[in-house]
């Protein structure tokens, strides 16, 4: 089976932003985002993961230089909806591994995560598609993670023909 | 500015597994991960999102069928590694938004979050890479949101359901 990994994506310009413990509820997630739209701020990765006792987080990146003006932009609203806070982290990146039918192959994931495992670099968040796993980690840690991740999954040759799952 | 929504993907065939309160230390996606692909089953979304006291939830989704295998796969392992609890939530589905160039353009994701919210329909789960906006909803509300979502963005008649490979 070839390897369906075909190159990997980094991105050091990220701030996330997280907004803790928002009441989970139709129209909370409209209320977080249209003011973002409506400011044309780019959000790039959204990820949301299940509740606990009503309440669950929302958390999504933006270019370092939008994080004041989302900022600005989402304090109000936050405290209107009853989320907790709002907290933003400057010192992340974000590292993807690319390619098609990766999300329905075993074993990219885990070789993915693996390969973070192995340096020590913690993951801080996960977002997946059908093309791409995405990890959010330490900027500090993404030169390594590129590096480790380019000979996990043999980026600098040609395609390999042995299966690489 | 053009609709860059090229079409409406919708899977009902999804269970959602949570490893609840996970240790936030590098290693632990692997630990979690390995097994599952070993055995061969198909993970789907995998969303993660940050850390409160040392600790986060893992979910992921797997075709139903698989459900009980990755189940036993993980019990023992959850136990392990110190996390308080699996849970699986089989009556949810998965629909996305799909289109290139999404994530960035601001207004996409607000738009579909509006549309959920105008039909009350709660978003459990959110995903998102450079070409998709995935929710997971209630299973209850797929066919609802899917006619939303196709008038909202101005797509043709509902495409038939296809289940994820
Ligand atoms: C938390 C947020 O996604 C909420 N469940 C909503 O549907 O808007
Ligand atoms: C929670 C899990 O992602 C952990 N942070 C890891 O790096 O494996």
């Amino acid at each position: 089976q070839r390897n369906k990994v075909r190159g990997l994506a980094t991105d050091r310009n990220v701030a996330k932003v997280t907004v803790v413990a928002v009441p989970d509820r139709p129209g909370i997630a409209r209320t977080l985002f249209v003011p973002l739209a409506d400011a044309g701020i780019n959000v790039d990765v959204i990820v949301q993961n299940v509740s606990h006792d009503g309440t669950t987080d929302v958390s999504f990146t933006v270019p370092r230089s939008e994080l004041a003006r989302a900022r600005r932009l989402l304090e109000p609203v936050v405290g209107e909806m009853g989320a907790r806070e709002l907290t933003a982290d400057e010192s992340v990146a974000k590292v993807s591994i690319v390619g098609a039918g990766i999300q329905n192959a075993p074993g990219y994931a885990a070789r993915m995560f693996g390969t973070l495992a192995d340096e020590g670099i913690n993951i801080e968040m996960i977002s997946t598609s059908e093309v791409r796993i995405t990890c959010m980690i330490n900027e500090a840690d993404l030169q390594r993670a590129a590096r480790a991740l380019h000979r996990a999954f043999q980026l600098e040759r040609p395609e390999p023909e042995v299966a690489a799952a």
